[in-house]
């Protein structure tokens, strides 16, 4: 189980992860201002992700998604340009 | 939705060095590792893409290098905090951004260890960035974005080379 106190969790933190590593523009997530972001935008956010790590692509924030969220990593976007 | 088809490989982020030569600085040391084992470590690790290119890395201690090494916490003057252990462990900058590498200092940062983080691994991947390429969605490649734990017997994988080949060329007999 995660143990840092930033782990990701849930949605909110996992569309901050998104929003970091090229998932998601910048602009479609801001903690904020508030701004709603559609079910479909986040589902295919986990959808790319979970392509990227070689995941199932369920468009879910399921265990092996959050537990790859999870996992130390490289700071660098996974999507660039 | 199940799996789909995808064709995995190495990106390449689309700038690179012009010279062959490139010299590099450790500005700031990690606290837990003594500076010649941090200086053997990331030497070896600058080793791993010399040994597959013409590139040659120098090592220097004083004046202006292409890439600056430095290990640092939290906030650190580029906007890009670490966030503590775990998490980010380092990034690094493409060559049109300066080439430079930075690792959390307050990560474990182990050597030939089982336990904490390895620092050839990182910085081997990190210089990658310098040198030009993306993250790959290959699982075994180095340049995967994830850390995968202490290798006893590391060797990059096809698409690592194949990436930096790409960039760089072959090395020449």
């Amino acid at each position: 189980a995660p143990t840092k106190p930033n782990a990701i969790t849930g949605t909110t933190s996992a569309m901050l992860y998104f929003t970091k590593f090229g998932y998601m523009e910048p602009e479609l997530f801001n903690p904020q201002s508030g701004a709603l972001l559609s079910q479909d935008k986040l589902r295919e956010s986990i959808m790319e992700f979970q392509a990227f790590a070689g995941l199932d692509q369920t468009g879910e924030l399921d265990n092996s998604t959050l537990e790859m969220m999870n996992t130390p990593r490289c700071g660098v976007k996974d999507k660039v340009g | 939705f199940g799996t789909r088809a995808r064709r995995k490989r190495y990106a390449l982020q689309g700038s690179r060095w012009r010279v062959k030569t490139l010299t590099y600085r450790i500005t700031k040391y990690p606290n837990g590792l003594l500076q010649n084992d941090v200086d053997r470590e990331i030497a070896i690790a600058f080793k791993v893409w010399e040994d597959v290119t013409d590139l040659t890395f120098e090592r220097s201690t004083s004046g202006k290098v292409h890439i600056e090494v430095r290990f640092e916490k939290g906030e650190h003057g580029d906007g890009d905090p670490f966030d503590g252990p775990g998490g980010t462990l380092a990034h690094a900058y493409f060559p049109i951004y300066g080439g430079d590498a930075h690792f959390d200092d307050t990560e474990a940062w182990t050597i030939n260890s089982y336990r904490g983080t390895n620092l050839f691994q990182v910085a081997a991947h990190e210089f990658g960035h310098s040198l030009g390429l993306s993250h790959s969605d290959v699982r075994s490649s180095l340049m995967a974005p994830f850390y995968r734990g202490y290798e006893s017997s590391f060797s990059l994988d096809e698409d690592d080379i194949k990436g930096i080949q790409a960039l760089y060329g072959k090395k020449q007999a």
